[in-house]
């Protein structure tokens, strides 16, 4: 199974369209594999996105030189995920 | 493994076989209420399983519901469990569910992307798409709901194989949609198309592809309101409403707009729990209670398209 050890999902609050241009600029870059749960749009809408262990370093550096506020909404996607599969486990034993 | 639907857990999440397991239940035990139809098959060869519920007639009119075209969205196929026994239980209890019933259909597709979500089992948690191979391209899946033929290929969605909102190479290339295309198409009288989603706590109406307003833009918005209040009105569960592209963001492609376009005035999409703990990460102690709110807006919007007939 994939492993998200690592893996931090960051809630994105942009305060302008210029913000919002910047986080698409984000989306754009492959290399950084991002998933984007809930993608860019209006900037009083937040932006959530999985940001994989190799790349969390990266894109905070990109948001905070930039000026763009962010929380971590999930610090460890592999934990909770953990955490499902152990209740399904025992529920079924 | 449970051995009837009164002892299924409906706390937990499940794998594929154990929803299949829990419908053919279901069937068996309502025979005159409940029963199976197979649309087509998805992808990889899975039968795309939709429930009617059904008093008797012929092809009266009809609400349509579906959960889980996103595979990873894992509450909403348990949400979809709990409906379909609830509608059970309700009818016959409930007035105004057995009003519906009594004079419409209600279809309910639980797991609309079987691939995926036998995907999110076995290997990938937060796979989403389908799984149909991309010619000239080593990423793999479409995205269900940008591959309707409404505003196809536009911008909200991707032309990027690799991208989580890719479109898919033409409108319904998806064998998970094009079977409920077909669906709705050859069944002709379905009046509303309920398409259920999570994460962020929305109901949306047509459209997303197009600021332009839907014609019947008013109307929707007023019943999306009722919706959400009477969805609130069990836990205080906040919901905005309105179009998708004013209440989220531009998407091309979409099963609402589809449906609206075809005719079917009474088309939404909710998004259920949460607004930024979990996403689709949901705990299995909160699936009865999305449920049981989502059902209050849904049921809301069932009774006002049986008392306003178009």
């Amino acid at each position: 199974k994939e492993d998200f050890s690592g893996h931090q999902v960051l809630r994105i609050s942009t305060a302008n369209e210029a913000q919002v241009e910047k986080v698409r600029e984000l989306e754009k870059l492959e290399h950084l594999q991002l998933d984007f749960w809930r993608g860019p749009s209006y900037p009083s809408i937040p932006i959530d996105v999985r940001v994989p262990f190799p790349s969390v370093q990266s894109v905070k550096v990109f948001l905070e030189a930039n000026g763009i506020k962010y929380s971590t909404m999930i610090e460890d996607v592999q934990l909770l995920l953990d955490e499902e599969q152990e209740e399904m486990l025992a529920f079924r034993s | 493994r449970a051995r009837s639907t009164g002892t299924f857990s409906y706390t937990t999440y499940h794998t594929l076989e154990e929803i299949d397991e829990f419908i053919d239940l279901l069937v068996a035990e309502n025979p005159n209420l409940v029963s199976k139809i197979e649309i087509g098959n998805s992808y990889e060869g899975r039968p795309l399983n939709v429930l009617k519920f059904s008093t008797g007639g012929s092809n009266r009119p009809a609400i349509w519901i579906d959960t889980g075209i996103h595979s990873r969205e894992w509450v909403t196929q348990a949400t979809g469990i709990w409906f379909a026994k609830k509608i059970t239980e309700d009818y016959g209890q409930d007035e105004t569910l057995t009003a519906i019933l009594d004079s419409m259909d209600i279809f309910l597709e639980i797991v609309t992307n079987p691939d995926g979500f036998a995907y999110t089992h076995s290997s990938n948690r937060l796979w989403r798409k389908t799984r149909s191979i991309n010619a000239g391209s080593s990423c793999v899946g479409v995205d269900p709901n940008r591959n309707w033929d409404a505003g196809f290929g536009l911008t909200g969605a991707s032309s990027n194989p690799c991208s989580e909102t890719y479109h898919g190479k033409s409108a319904f290339s998806e064998v998970e949609v094009k079977s409920v295309v077909d669906f709705v198409t050859n069944h002709g009288n379905i009046k509303a198309f309920i398409s259920i989603h999570s994460y962020s706590q929305l109901l949306m109406y047509p459209y997303g592809y197009t600021a332009t307003q839907a014609t019947h833009q008013a109307e929707l918005d007023e019943v999306a309101k009722a919706a959400v209040d009477n969805l609130a009105s069990l836990y205080g569960t906040k919901y905005e409403y309105g179009s998708t592209i004013t209440t989220i963001y531009q998407a091309s492609g979409s099963s609402i707009d589809w449906t609206y376009n075809s005719g079917i005035k009474y088309s939404y999409t909710f998004e259920l729990r949460d607004t930024g703990y979990y996403g689709f990460l949901l705990p299995a102690k909160q699936i009865i209670p999305t449920a049981q709110e989502t059902w209050l807006g849904l049921i809301t919007i069932m009774d006002y398209t049986l008392n306003h007939p178009y």
